[in-house]
């Protein structure tokens, strides 16, 4: 009940937003009852599934932050069974806000906690920092995933993320366990794909999903029309790929 | 002397860190003095001019927020005229440990004071967020930059960034005037590169450089080799294209 995901890692234009939407979009399809949760001053994954700014308040920095009701900061999508609690740019000051926080490290935590029962899955998306936010994700999340782009400085923000989440763990205590490395962007024209993609399967092993998300222009159209990329290319190689990635990330989930 | 250019952009990954990086070692290849400020607790800017991890310390964590003295946190580069103020993962709490100080937004500021008479141009290259370093760095700059990606998500994260600057500049009073947005990774082999491209043009006119950076995998792989891509592959497009960029910056500097 309530399996909580959470797609972090620090390096920005990795591919968070597109793989926490397209995870959750791909999971309500299959018939699960899905939250998907904003935590990026960006609102990239609200406005990805079509939410307006204008309809962006009361969000999740109103239901962290502010002590709104959490079920007062969620709307549904168009997608039947997914529901979002959008982000806002009132999160971009989380970390200041939150400083003087008792227990800042659970903020998240609790206010999950009340709507774990209502839903089968929660996929929370991340801001590109390891700030307040991400780490209030890491502490409510059973399992964490790391997308990154095999390039060098994609493969660098993952030695750096890998010690700071090590960190955090034996800091709080607590903290989802590591669902995997997902390959994203992925582009077998460019040697620093196979080279860099190479290396950190060598260096993670069976840590890294099988399944990759290669480049596939589709994926970055699908947001200007507020859409999963089931929804606006049902048959394209991005939507086969998250469709494939889904289906790993629940065997992997069983396994526990 | 000591103008100040800040790359700024709380969306991830659109470049922010290869043009702080290839504008810097532009500058110091026409014999320019420059001086790199890496504010990103990746450290993508100091690995991509060849610092190793070991070598990372002091730099601008411990120039900000432990009172190192700014000269003894910066190291020269193997270009010659290009010095680095390395980041490291130290930078990631900062806005904990500045949440509470006196003039937390003037703390970069103060540090680079003593250093503006020894260089022609500082080149700072931010975190993706709106904390309170990228703050930091808008008040300590001259000039600022906005590379972005020229599709759906980048485009919104600009509408977001413009907006949030007017409000740091209208809450502290200061802040550098803006130098302009640069297009990155264009590829116009697809629709939402000429779609949103030109959306931006329409929208932000003259602002927006002439000179576009398209998308070229020697950018993504001249990292890897710790070299700027003038010194990788001088030829190469990106390589062109960048040294283009740099006169177009300073012609606009000078216009003021
Ligand atoms: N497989 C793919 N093929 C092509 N484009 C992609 C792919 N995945 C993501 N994109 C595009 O790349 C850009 C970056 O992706 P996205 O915004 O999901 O990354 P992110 O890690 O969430 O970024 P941020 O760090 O800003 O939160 C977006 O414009 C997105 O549409
Ligand atoms: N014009 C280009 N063509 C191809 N690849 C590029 C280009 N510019 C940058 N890249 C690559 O795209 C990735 C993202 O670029 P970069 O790290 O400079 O963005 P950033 O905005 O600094 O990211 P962050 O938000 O994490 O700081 C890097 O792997 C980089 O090498
Ligand atoms: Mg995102
Ligand atoms: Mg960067």
């Amino acid at each position: 009940e309530g399996t909580t995901i959470a797609l972090v890692n620090n390096k920005g234009g990795v591919g968070k937003t597109t793989t926490a939407v397209n995870l959750a979009a791909c999971l309500a399809d299959d018939g699960h009852r899905v939250l998907l949760v904003d935590l990026d001053a960006q609102s990239s994954a609200s406005l990805s599934l079509g939410l307006t700014r204008a309809n962006l308040f009361p969000g999740s920095a109103e239901a962290i932050l502010d002590g709104v009701q959490p079920r007062d900061a969620i709307r549904a999508s168009r997608i039947s069974g997914l529901s979002i609690m959008p982000g806002s740019m009132s999160l971009a000051s989380a970390d200041i806000y939150l400083a003087d926080v008792e227990n800042r490290e659970l903020v998240l935590h609790s206010a999950l906690k009340q709507l774990r029962s209502e839903y089968d899955f929660i996929v929370l998306d991340c801001p590109p920092s390891l700030g307040l936010l991400t780490v209030n994700a890491l502490t409510s999340a059973d399992f964490f995933l790391v997308p990154v782009t095999p390039d060098y400085l994609g493969f660098e923000g993952l030695l750096n993320l890998m010690d700071a989440v090590d960190r955090i763990k034996a800091g709080i205590g607590k903290a989802g366990s590591f669902l995997g490395i997902v390959l994203t962007m992925a582009d077998y024209r460019q040697n620093v794909t196979k080279e860099i993609g190479g290396a950190i399967r060598q260096k993670y092993g069976h840590l890294v999903f099988l399944t990759e998300i290669k480049v596939n222009v589709r994926l970055k159209e699908a947001p200007s029309f507020g859409k999963a990329i089931n929804e606006y290319d049902k048959g394209c190689s991005g939507a086969k790929a998250y469709r494939e990635f889904t289906k790993e990330a629940l065997k992997r989930i069983d396994q526990g």
